[in-house]
């Protein structure tokens, strides 16, 4: 049984840049 | 493209965390995201408040517009009517709930604007 992980589930949407 | 949706939002799947707990994909939380995003070396959580949903060109596809993040970075993702999101304290949502729940079996409530969705970004490079 094929096991995925979690974080391809939710999208990569634009990294935010930290200050 | 393919007009199928990847396999791991089909009912059933098995999805492992980032501590290693395997959930199936629609006993998922916003916790387990949260913790497993936490634990994460290079990916973290953004919000991302659904701001605009418009039909596309493309058949059965829609464009969604996001506003990302603490910058409200807006973004743009074009994707199938049926394609799930994971919606803050709700759960999976999309744009056309009867048509994931056919294709995938997967209980969906209808993605909304206003809504806001868990998506990804980098942790902070340095």
């Amino acid at each position: 049984v094929p096991v995925f992980p979690w974080h391809s589930l939710v999208p990569f949407l634009a990294p935010t840049q930290s200050d | 493209p393919s007009s199928a949706l990847p396999p791991y939002f089909m009912k059933g799947s098995i999805i492992q965390l980032a501590d290693g707990e395997l959930k199936r994909v629609e006993d998922l939380r916003t916790e387990d995201f949260l913790q497993s995003a936490e634990v994460s070396t290079e990916l973290k959580i953004d919000s991302s408040t659904v701001e605009r949903i418009d039909s596309s060109r493309t058949p059965d596809a829609v464009i969604i517009q996001f506003s990302v993040g603490e910058h409200k970075a807006q973004v743009c993702v074009e994707v199938l009517v049926e394609y799930p999101f994971f919606v803050f304290g709700q759960g999976w949502s999309s744009c056309c709930p009867d048509r994931t729940t056919q294709l995938l079996a997967l209980s969906c409530a209808k993605l909304s604007v206003g809504d806001v969705c868990i998506s990804l970004t980098l942790k902070s490079l340095r």
